[in-house]
């Protein structure tokens, strides 16, 4: 076969002949799931007139609806060993990955790194991750609650009025501190975020979320500059980790995935304190 | 105390709106980021003192004739830290701050691949040794030797506890091979 495949005995991660992820087999099932990095272009607007602010710091707002392919083919690397098995992504020149899978785990780790990202064409972009799965979510998907409390979101819909949105992609964006998640009858699909994200379901089955943004314009909102760190250079590369979860709908009963989640939730988000102490003048013998 | 409080304080400023989501001014980031700098510095005392006390266990010397250092490494998120990217042995001491044990794969930068690490009963641990990947606009912004990233299972860390591990070079290992990618598919 020419798929690549990483695995331990909880979960196995499929990528197709382009490098992209396929396929997750986790909890008993196997589900279509993509992950790519697209980007949005941010509106450039008047700032005089309320309608027509530029996307900024304060406010996301791309130019249109639609969404740009960072690439059609990835460059990958396999590295498989016995404590963790690893696809080290290339998207472009600005955008890499690895993507892994520990012996012990019951889900999977993707670390993204994204940046300087260019704007020779000066255009501002807003990069996003998005996994797609084949999960009928039909217009719902999950927030939480900074950490606490996850909140149910249905798509071009709010609770108590009647809402016709005119930008469908920013009207839909939700705040992410820790966790974005959908499900049908059958199976689940959680992200968790090691940072504050903006994050979305813009289509059935699919999440996205915000890793790097770099505009041009001030979005007229306070902050007086454009959200384009260029102090030290080219502009800010930014690295971090989601950790993608697949398994058996909430629905079906079974709560195992939900404590899994909400374990690792917490291990991500309080990781243990590592300190370093140079040992030269001791063998080890004298350490024990 | 007044290193705690600085950090507190500082603490009490990144919860503002703008510092969680990064929607400041690019001076005023460059302020949080020296602000937590600082504050971590000036705690980093209290941490080595408080770890000093602890690692002194029945029989051995008493601490104020052999403090070791416990260094933090901020820049670890991105595969850079000077104690382990050194040619000798360090220890990695993990504080657990939860209030249950829990286990953790460890991702240490380092230099090469040839290294051995001993729990705390001098156990030697199974390892691996993965590349820190080199993407093409990120290479010349990354100060670090750091080739490699070793690769541990620390199990059992006790709740609200501490745990230490030796790591050593060790050329002599026939286990310590180069990591090589799998041939690519065609």
């Amino acid at each position: 076969s020419s798929y690549t495949v990483i695995e331990n005995e909880n979960i196995k991660l499929t990528f197709d002949t382009n490098g992209f992820l396929s396929e997750v087999t986790a909890d008993g099932m196997t589900r279509m799931i993509s992950q790519e990095f697209l980007y949005y272009e941010g509106a450039t607007g008047n700032n005089a007139e309320f309608l027509n602010r530029s996307s900024g710091a304060y406010i996301f707002r791309p130019k249109d609806n639609n969404i740009r392919f960072a690439t059609d083919h990835v460059t990958i690397e396999v590295y498989k060993g016995s404590l963790v098995e690893e696809v080290h992504q290339k998207f472009n020149d600005w955008i890499s990955q690895v993507v892994r899978v520990y012996k012990q785990s019951t889900y999977a780790e993707f670390e993204w790194l994204v940046g300087p990202i260019p704007i020779d064409d000066e255009i501002g972009k807003e990069v996003i991750t998005r996994f797609k799965s084949d999960i009928k979510s039909e217009g719902v998907f999950f927030t939480d609650s900074n950490g606490r409390e996850m909140i149910k979101r249905q798509r071009n819909h709010r609770d108590t009025w009647n809402v016709k949105l005119q930008e469908t992609v920013a009207g839909n964006y939700y705040p992410i501190t820790t966790k974005i998640a959908l499900e049908d009858t059958i199976a689940r699909m959680a992200i968790l975020t090691d940072r504050a994200q903006g994050g979305s379901s813009l289509e059935d089955g699919a999440l996205e979320l915000m890793v790097h943004r770099r505009l041009l314009k001030d979005d007229a909102f306070g902050v007086g500059e454009a959200l384009n760190e260029t102090e030290f250079g080219e502009g800010l590369i930014a690295r971090g980790k989601t950790h993608l979860f697949v398994g058996q709908s909430y629905l079906r009963a079974d709560v195992s995935l939900k404590a899994i989640e909400r374990l690792v939730q917490l291990e991500t988000l309080l990781p243990s304190w590592k300190f370093f102490s140079n040992m030269e003048l001791y063998t080890s013998d004298q350490w024990l | 105390d007044p290193h705690l409080t600085f950090l507190r304080e500082t603490m009490g400023i990144m919860q503002h709106h703008d510092a969680v989501t990064g929607t400041e001014k690019e001076k005023v980031a460059l302020d949080y980021a020296k602000r937590m700098s600082v504050a971590l510095r000036a705690c980093s005392t209290n941490i080595r003192n408080v770890l000093n006390q602890f690692s002194t266990g029945p029989g051995s010397e008493p601490t104020s004739q052999r403090p070791f250092e416990f260094k933090t490494c901020t820049l670890l998120n991105i595969s850079s830290c000077a104690t382990s990217e050194s040619s000798g042995p360090f220890a990695l001491t993990l504080y657990n701050p939860l209030a249950h044990t829990t286990k953790e794969y460890v991702r240490v930068p380092v230099a090469d691949y040839k290294y051995i690490v001993l729990d705390p009963t001098g156990k030697s641990l199974t390892t691996q040794v993965v590349p820190v990947p080199k993407p093409v606009a990120a290479i010349k912004h990354r100060n670090s030797i750091a080739e490699y990233e070793l690769v541990f299972l620390a199990s059992n860390l006790p709740a609200m506890g501490y745990k230490t591990y030796y790591i050593q070079r060790d050329d002599s290992s026939p286990v310590n091979i180069k990591p090589t990618a799998l041939p690519k598919r065609e």
